[in-house]
């Protein structure tokens, strides 16, 4: 398991 | 005083420093609840699997977009421990989720690099009874623990009736012990504790909680209906006994209307857990 966090895409 | 902007760190002056690997306050949890079996406990077990984990994606990018300086990290929080109306063989009015049911939805958070949330409700059990049964799963770096005293039922009485539950500080150490033992153990990230709370009897002594380093507790508000008593029951029931970090509970089908994001964004300290249910 690897965290896979969820990011805001760049503006 | 506490700024704005300590607000993620919110809210315990000496509260511990997080370890390397800790998921708060890095990022902010948005989490799913509910049970496969039941399309009533939550919207976890609400809309067939692919939906679901699609439209969790979808929310946590709603989150990621509303608050740019943090990641999201979803997460499936699943109602292992059910309490139940009825005794059971055990006569503890709760019922135990199967391997296979718990290994289901552990997949699907493996599969998607997203987090696991154990939720217990003890029925006329204790937390104590019932950790053990899912320490194999708090062993694996991605599963977490959830405690919920609403169904944490003293004196005999049986959940699902007039009468709420109740947790005490000593019930909630456990847990923690439990977690950093576990995490020392098996040389793991910190764990993450969830404890939920609308009330001010449900959660006793909250001041005597012990923090570690190695465990994050949440006081998560959960309490449902309009923004102005969901915000009425974090003053009273969650910010007025500081632990270490908050989270908010949005209800699809109770809350009326159902807060967005920015909205919830907006209370102080802003909540680093967040759970659809």
């Amino acid at each position: 398991w690897r965290p896979r966090p969820i990011q805001a895409p760049l503006p | 005083p506490l700024t704005p902007a300590d607000s993620a760190r919110w809210p315990v002056p000496g509260a511990p420093e997080p370890l390397p690997g800790a998921v708060m306050p890095e990022s902010r949890i948005v989490a799913f609840y509910g049970n496969p079996l039941s399309k009533r406990m939550g919207i976890l077990g609400q809309i067939d699997p692919d939906s679901m984990l699609k439209k969790l994606e979808d929310t946590a990018m709603e989150w990621a977009k509303a608050d740019p300086e943090r990641k999201v990290m979803p997460a499936l929080h699943l109602i292992a421990v059910v309490a139940q109306g009825y005794p059971g063989p055990a006569k503890k009015y709760r019922l135990r989720m199967t391997d296979s049911l718990i290994e289901r939805v552990a997949g699907w958070a493996e599969e998607k690099g997203w987090l696991l949330f154990l939720d217990i409700q003890p029925g006329l059990s204790t937390v104590e009874e019932e950790i053990p049964h899912l320490v194999k799963y708090l062993t694996r770096p991605y599963v977490h623990l959830a405690l919920d005293p609403e169904f944490a039922m003293k004196d005999g009485k049986k959940p699902g009736t007039d009468w709420m539950g109740r947790m005490d500080a000593v019930e909630v150490n456990h847990a923690i012990n439990q977690l950093a033992k576990i995490v020392e153990e098996h040389q793991l990230p910190p764990k993450v504790l969830v404890v939920h709370r609308f009330t001010r009897n449900m959660l006793t002594n909250a001041s005597q909680i012990r923090l570690d380093p190695r465990v994050q507790v949440v006081i998560d508000m959960d309490g449902y209906g309009a923004p102005s008593g969901k915000k009425a029951a974090y003053k009273w029931f969650v910010v007025q006994y500081p632990v270490q970090y908050t989270g908010w509970k949005l209800f699809y089908k109770n809350d009326k209307p159902l807060m967005t994001p920015r909205q919830v964004l907006e209370v102080y300290p802003k909540p680093m857990y967040i759970q659809y249910q």
